[in-house]
């Protein structure tokens, strides 16, 4: 509702009605449903295709919001070529348990209107907030020349492991005599109080590695008394980027070509 | 990244439990075969070229 973009996109609330509470001697105490949001795309011919967004469990003795994490979907469907098909998340409401002696409870969920008291249109309400990464996210690699200052902004610094520097190294690792490993270093960008609310996925952002690759070695393996060459990966070795991102948050992906 | 997770990395993806004693005279005349020095850059284009997705 807040951005100047997505002006069409007009908000729900999600919550499971506290009326379920007439019910309680109908259903034990743990009973739940699951509530699952998928992407819907429809294919050129024509077909639909679901993505699995995210599903949780949802007691049905409670009453209050229900937060769902749909930024990936959003993020790739950003990606998108024009023009795109608008994006449509359907949230669902299934039964627990499968099979035929699971119960009905889960046809209990209702979604609460966004207004109190209107006994008008229920539906979940998506609320959606992005951060132009320009000014939030990394900056790439930092520059070589200059020392990161106190503040800078997060980016990947160049660091060289020496294996050759290394004791136990010594006879043992054959190639490569070193290596750049990278690290992420600075600070990043906080929104505006305001925007953070108080959903559990939106804490702190913070300077990490989100895309790493692996290292191959050529090590000596000692067998029957004599040693031979073998190559051995070692996986998330290397820093490929850095970005700026809340723990838990997925950090937005490029979409391959 | 520390000089100690490039160890343990190593070890745990060679399963073993400590670093293995091999002294000068069994490197000193040890040739790496074309095959073994082609699967070592094969593996080092790949981890430039292909990124894997941290959290």
């Amino acid at each position: 509702r807040f951005s100047q973009k997505f002006r069409e996109v007009a908000g729900r609330l999600l919550a499971s009605e506290a009326a379920l509470r007439r019910h309680e001697r109908l259903f034990q105490r743990s009973a739940r449903a699951r509530v699952t949001v998928e992407w819907l795309r429809v294919r050129d011919d024509g077909t639909n295709r679901t993505s699995l967004v995210d599903s949780r469990l949802v007691s049905l003795h409670e009453s209050g919001w229900k937060a769902f994490d749909v930024t990936e979907a959003v993020s790739l469907w950003q990606q998108l070529s024009r023009p795109r098909q608008p994006l449509v998340l359907q949230v669902s409401v299934q039964r627990e348990h499968l099979g035929p002696l699971a119960s009905d409870a889960h046809k209990l969920v209702r979604f609460a209107s966004q207004v109190a008291g209107d006994a008008g249109q229920r539906e979940p309400q998506l609320e959606l907030h992005t951060l132009d990464l320009k000014a939030y996210g990394a900056q790439g690699d930092c520059d070589p020349e200059a020392p990161v200052a106190e503040g800078a902004r997060c980016c990947r610094q160049e660091t060289y492991i020496d294996l050759q520097g290394m004791k136990w190294a010594e006879n043992w690792v054959l190639e490569p005599p070193g290596f750049l490993a990278y690290e992420c270093v600075g600070a990043c960008q906080q929104p505006q109080e305001s925007l953070t609310f108080q959903w559990p996925f939106l804490g702190p952002r913070q300077c990490i590695s989100s895309e790493t690759a692996s290292l191959p070695m050529i090590v000596g393996i000692k067998e029957g008394g004599r040693a031979r060459p073998q190559v051995v990966s070692l996986p998330n070795l290397r820093v490929q980027k850095c970005s700026c991102t809340s723990d838990g948050v997925p950090v937005p992906r490029e979409l391959g070509p | 990244l520390t000089e100690e997770q490039v160890r343990a990395s190593l070890l745990q993806q060679l399963h073993l439990s400590q670093v293995p004693v091999l002294d000068k005279a069994d490197v000193e005349d040890l040739v790496i075969p074309a095959h073994v020095r082609a699967q070592y850059v094969a593996l080092l284009h790949r981890s430039h070229g292909v990124l894997s997705r941290g959290k």
